[in-house]
């Protein structure tokens, strides 16, 4: 059987709100090790890599490796009933049919909890090499996920460039055209979660559907920085660690050159 | 003209 028990139950809706708008349904992968999921976008040409280490729960249990089958939109649904302060926990049997989660108020003056339909979900799983990046680039994700709107603005794809200077987005549209220079500041006053770093070992540079970079911003409430890590003609990286837990990642396939 | 590759193309299925 699976048993989880997370204190912090609004972690959950963020986890869901980082994906919601990319997969219908999706694998949670049950396994003494944590709770993963890996799926694709019904495009295929993004992938979402979740990890919610065992250590992160308060009480964990998996006996044997179950894949949790289920509706996004029905789970989304279903954990907007916790409260974003109640305890969560997440049970189901080895072969379910059902998932039960129950959401306790953080008083313990009121317990709810609801039963699910998991279904079987047949998708491929695909290798990610642990990979070296070329370029690495730590930043504040909120602004990101700003510049990822103003860039959708103005055009479709966006160019990531990175040299040690610095790194450059650029876009072109019917309007007209957009770039946006961050470059790494000096560890100052700064706190570390405000500064914006980039290691490279040479420059890297390549073209992106801001539509996706965009679905990914939605993890920005997981974390306050995101890190992105490109390697020439692979896809781009796009990493939000959950503190104590985890990561939210997506990697999302370059546009090449006809 | 850019085009499009799939997240699949890069990475081994499993």
């Amino acid at each position: 059987m699976f048993e989880a028990r997370l204190l912090q139950g609004g972690l959950l809706k963020k986890v869901l709100d980082s994906i919601k708008d990319i997969i219908t349904e999706g694998n949670f992968d049950c396994s003494p090790n944590g709770l993963s999921l890996q799926a694709m976008d019904s495009s295929h040409v993004s992938l979402i890599d979740i990890l919610l280490e065992s250590e992160g729960f308060e009480h964990y249990r998996c006996d044997r490796n179950i894949p949790m089958g289920l509706n996004i939109t029905n789970l989304v649904k279903m954990i907007k009933c916790a409260g974003s302060e109640d305890i969560v926990t997440i049970k189901c049997e080895d072969k379910p049919d059902n998932v039960t989660f129950l959401f306790e108020s953080k008083d313990n003056d009121k317990i709810s909890d609801f039963e699910m339909k998991t279904m079987t979900i047949d998708d491929e799983h695909l290798l990610v090499p642990d990979q070296t990046y070329t370029a690495v680039v730590k930043m504040p994700s909120a602004e990101f996920q700003r510049l990822c709107r103003d860039m959708a603005a103005i055009g479709d794809t966006v160019n990531i460039s990175v040299t040690k200077e610095g790194v450059r987005f650029s876009t072109t549209g019917d309007m007209g055209t957009a770039n946006i220079t961050v470059r790494p500041n000096p560890s100052g006053d700064q706190k570390e979660e405000e500064r914006t770093e980039v290691q490279i070992t040479e420059p890297v540079s390549a073209g992106f559907a801001l539509r996706y970079l965009n679905s990914f911003t939605k993890a920005t409430p997981l974390s306050p920085t995101v890190t992105l890590g490109m390697v020439p003609n692979l896809p781009i990286v796009v990493e939000y660690k959950i503190a104590d837990m985890g990561h939210v990642r997506y990697y999302l396939a370059p546009k090449i050159e006809d | 003209k850019k085009r499009q590759m799939g997240i699949a193309s890069f990475f081994a299925r499993k």
